[in-house]
């Protein structure tokens, strides 16, 4: 079982201990183990090696691979901490535990901030919004005047920059989300709420008793 | 009492690729 024995590179993925990260995560084991079964699936979709490459994050998100979208990269890149291009389980289910409707709100305002702060320069700059609202325009196929858009970072910048130095540090963001909370309604996924209903074929893999 | 205008990270947080409930989606 060592990790580093080479015999075993081509035995497939194991699921790592489902108690582990239930005890690190929101979820019960059960749900841990509910969410194996969609990972399974996701992993699966373009290269069975148990793991989520990038086109398939994106194929699940979007339903083709042909789509880019920085915000897919951005949520990939961030849910990928061991920076190494593929999310294993663990990474899976660390992630989207942010995301359950019981996690801290701390977490989910840190897990905002570093999305939109797609430099990771520590801080939401002017260019950096800009480059986010043109991409989610262009998304939507929607139009607006490069006036109109300056406008809307004008006023968003003179309310979130609290501190008039042309950028949105970590501070002044918790202070705009918690003042807009409808900022934060995609870090809120109620669909983990019910994930051991979504994915009951999780009792017949499980590997702990009930309790 | 300020004015309510759009904030820009409101249009942001549309973006489909930060709906990660297409995840759960079949």
């Amino acid at each position: 079982l060592g990790c580093c024995d080479t015999k075993n590179r081509k035995t497939p993925y194991r699921l790592e201990n489902p108690e582990i990260i239930a005890s690190e995560t929101v979820f019960s084991v059960s749900e841990v183990e509910a969410l194996y079964e969609l990972y399974k699936k996701i992993s699966s979709a373009v290269v069975d090696d148990g793991l989520i490459n990038k086109e398939e994050f994106q194929l699940a998100l979007f339903k083709t691979n042909k789509k880019e979208s920085i915000f897919a990269e951005r949520v990939f890149n961030l849910f990928d901490t061991k920076n190494n291009g593929v999310l294993d389980f663990g990474e899976f289910a660390r992630a989207l535990s942010i995301f359950h409707p019981d996690a801290p709100l701390n977490e989910k305002i840190d897990f905002s901030f570093r999305l939109y702060d797609l430099k990771q320069q520590g801080y939401i700059g002017r260019e950096e919004v800009k480059h986010m609202m043109l991409a989610t325009l262009a998304e939507s196929g929607m139009n607006l005047s490069d006036e109109v858009i300056e406008n809307i970072i004008d006023k968003t910048f003179e309310e979130a920059d609290t501190k008039h130095d042309g950028r949105i540090d970590k501070d002044e963001w918790e202070s705009l989300v918690l003042q807009h909370p409808s900022l934060l309604k995609n870090m809120t996924l109620q669909y983990l709420r019910d994930i051991t209903t979504t994915f009951p074929s999780f009792v017949f893999y499980s590997q702990v008793e009930d309790t | 009492t300020k004015p309510v205008t759009m904030n820009a990270f409101e249009l942001i947080s549309r973006s489909q690729g930060l709906n990660l409930s297409n995840l759960f989606e079949k």
